[in-house]
């Protein structure tokens, strides 16, 4: 198997191969885990899905797969439709990350991405957000932000997103957090809290 | 106080005030 990073750099190459930013109706999305699911701020109906993995028993694939699913009422049960958006500019695989919305943007920290053999893992420190009015991605500026981890939880409070704890393990080293970060949406920039 | 290092935990914001519980650590 390739160097994780490798494998992670070539994936992202893929993805800068595209022109422009898509949305392709599609059907519901293939079983996946430690994914985000977020609430469009701009709508009542709709959700953001983003990430996560899949273990078929024998190799795990990581996902940088984003969705929209619109929610309606059927005639007997809640109907979904679906779409899948892609763009050149796009965050690397990545599961076990958080999401959170704020004003038109859905703002993405961290996650981890395991190679399809399971032996090797890398730990996200990156920050994005996805601008829910053209569904392009940017990424942000990590000065300051945690050190990379996944498993991570975060809550937005007042115009911030509060980050706290996490883990970060590559098979050798593995660290436990406790620390904490508030991130301000208006100023674009990260505080460490205590 | 201040919470032990910990992965998974449940994060919520209420009234300005952001609550945490459980999570695990290996």
């Amino acid at each position: 198997e390739e160097d994780i990073e490798v494998i992670l750099n070539n994936l992202a190459k893929l993805d800068r191969e595209r022109v422009a930013v898509t949305e392709t109706p599609c059907s519901r999305p293939s079983p996946r885990v430690h994914g985000s699911m977020t609430l469009n701020p701009l709508k009542d109906n709709e959700l953001i899905v983003f990430g996560g993995e899949y273990y078929n028993g024998e190799r795990v694939m990581v996902y940088n797969h984003l969705f929209r699913c619109k929610l309606g009422a059927g005639s007997d049960k809640l109907s979904t439709q679906w779409s899948q958006i892609t763009s050149p500019n796009t965050p690397k695989p990545r599961s076990s990350h958080q999401a959170v919305a704020s004003r038109s943007h859905i703002y993405i920290f961290g996650g981890e991405f395991t190679s399809p053999s399971q032996m090797q893992f890398y730990h996200h420190k990156d920050m994005w957000r996805l601008d829910l009015t053209t569904c392009s991605w940017e990424e942000l500026s990590t000065k300051g932000g945690p050190t990379p981890r996944s498993g991570h939880r975060a809550v937005v409070w007042r115009s911030k997103m509060f980050v706290f704890g996490g883990f970060y393990d590559t098979g050798h080293d593995v660290r436990y957090f406790n620390d904490a970060f508030l991130y301000d949406f208006a100023e674009l920039k990260w505080t460490k809290v205590g | 106080t201040w919470p032990s290092p910990r992965s998974a935990c449940g994060l919520a914001e209420f009234e300005d005030t952001v609550f945490l519980y459980g999570g695990y650590t290996k």
